[in-house]
């Protein structure tokens, strides 16, 4: 019997940084991810919902290591755009389940928010797939939110 | 000789959906949530960036076939937790490049996001994990976007 979730996955290594009110029209996202490849810094879990008026937010995730490089060349991409700013966090952790066919089975992220909810953690960035629903928290929150996803998920009541 | 970039993926039978100014405090993504399961709408690609002020926004993609029940459970959820409103859009595709180990190459989504915007399009929304990097354009756009990320990267130049 193929289970929809097979794991919950953490990681704390790594930093926020969002380039905050870009102009929202072709060619910024490359403006801000070309030099950040160019000066090798990988990012992870890129973010950008839908626009609010006429500028968005880009929002992703470095190793902490790369923090002060991501965070010197976003402000520098900033300023040439005409973006609001840059803001960066590295108390933060993610938390994935990770499965398959999500997608097909909503009862998936509605008990991974409402688990974290009942543990009173504010989930500050969400993104997910087919494959594994992430969410962003405050670093402090990170351990017993594991521990509640896998005692929902992986012990108790699997999905 | 592995590569980092497998194929590129797109679909048009999605719609966008959007919770706009939901207060940013534990429980409010689980309120969003949890009624679209009880409803039986699948969702996808779900995404939530930074909070702007106290509040954010939640946008997710459904199957077009189930727009009408999202925006309906969705419009409740809006008034019950306060939210701004619903907003929803029909005329979106997602793309995808698919691959593996994205997250230690900056230069694909840098790439990606420089050929969109050669061609013009203007990228909505964004979501990556080491596996794949998907955008939401216009449903116009993306039969050139999916020719022009094809040229690049499975054609002529595989990264
Ligand atoms: C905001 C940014 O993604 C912009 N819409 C672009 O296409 O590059
Ligand atoms: C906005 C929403 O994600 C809220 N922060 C929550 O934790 O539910």
């Amino acid at each position: 019997e193929k289970f929809v979730v097979h794991s919950i996955a953490h990681d704390t290594g790594v930093a926020k940084v969002a380039v905050l009110g870009v102009p929202d029209t072709p060619g910024v996202a490359a403006k801000v991810f070309v030099p950040l490849s160019e000066a090798g810094v990988g990012v992870e879990m890129i973010i950008q919902s839908i626009m609010r008026g006429q500028v968005n937010d880009i929002a992703f995730l470095v190793r902490k290591e790369f923090l002060g490089e991501a965070i010197e060349v976003s402000r520098r991409t900033a300023r040439e755009v005409g973006a609001q700013g840059v803001a960066f966090d590295t108390e933060i952790g993610k938390i994935s389940l990770v499965g398959a066919g999500l997608a097909n089975h909503p009862e998936a992220p509605a008990r991974m928010f409402s688990i974290l909810a009942g543990e009173s953690v504010n989930i500050d960035m969400i993104s997910s797939t087919s494959m594994a629903i992430t969410c962003v928290v405050s670093s402090a929150d990170v351990e017993r939110s594991v521990k509640a996803l896998h005692r929902s998920f992986i012990e108790e009541n699997p999905l």
